[in-house]
């Protein structure tokens, strides 16, 4: 277990703080707005996009910072964040609603909280579903008592997927997703002894979080279609990647 | 199926974006 814990702590330590994410989207997206006339402020998607894709740098600034992800070249680094950055973005959104959001409401990267029923009355049909099934799952991962070791876990086992397409260094991203796997399991049998199947439950979200974030990128880009997304975005250009 | 260019994400993981 020590070189388990010395593991896992070496990977909380890549962690930003919530406030720090929090400070950042929301300064940008006040820049934003400071630079926009009266009369072409953002609409609340175009706001949610902007936060989507401030939380998206952030997600790649910390892949990037991750020592065993710079073990690998940038070839490998970009096919890999190309083929799960919906996900990360889908379990970044869960597991803020594990660790800060209360029931019926969706607590954002900037702090804000939206009453569900308000975006339900107003959100179109494929985003509903969208809404209901995030929070069906932040229901099941609260029932768990997923925690922030866990959470972490998560996000290096989507990240360091050795089934993508067009991997050079396969075995090293295989190696690496099989250590993340190894620790998490020791973790939660470590921590949590009363709940022998919580190994096994946690991993079995990981194809609801891969549908939900396919459902996501399918929205987003019949959005993009419509002109909706502000445009030069790293958000776009990633949708862009999976499009063509 | 030619992938397009990440430019983007190849500057952000080459180099650090400062524009944010």
């Amino acid at each position: 277990p020590s070189s388990n814990t010395g593991f896992l702590s070496e990977l909380l330590q890549g962690e930003p703080e919530e406030s720090q994410v929090c400070s950042r989207v929301v300064a940008s997206l006040l820049k934003e707005q400071a630079s926009r006339g009266k009369h072409d402020r953002l609409n609340t998607f175009s706001i949610m996009c902007k936060m989507a894709d401030q939380t998206l740098f952030g997600l790649v600034e910390w892949a990037r910072n991750c020592a065993l992800f710079k073990e690998l070249k940038v070839e490998d680094q970009m096919v890999l964040l190309q083929s799960c950055w919906s996900e990360l973005l889908v379990l970044d959104h869960l597991c803020r609603q594990v660790a800060y959001g209360i029931d019926g409401s969706i607590y954002l990267v900037t702090g804000q909280k939206i009453d569900v029923s308000t975006v339900l009355s107003q959100a179109g049909v494929t985003l509903s579903s969208l809404v209901s099934r995030a929070q069906d799952l932040v229901s099941k991962l609260r029932a768990l008592h997923l925690d922030r070791q866990e959470f972490v876990c998560l996000k290096y086992l989507v990240l360091f997927n050795p089934d993508v397409k067009s991997v050079q260094d396969r075995r090293q991203v295989e190696r690496t997703q099989e250590r993340v796997n190894r620790a998490l399991m020791e973790h939660t049998l470590h921590t949590h002894p009363g709940q022998s199947d919580k190994f096994g439950q946690l991993l079995l979200r990981l194809p609801e979080v891969r549908s939900i974030s396919l459902q996501v990128e399918e929205y987003l880009y019949q959005r993009h279609l419509l002109g909706d997304l502000p445009c030069n975005s790293l958000l776009t250009e990633m949708l862009h990647t999976k499009h063509t | 199926k030619e992938k397009k260019t990440n430019a983007l994400l190849h500057y952000l993981l080459n180099n650090k974006d400062d524009s944010n």
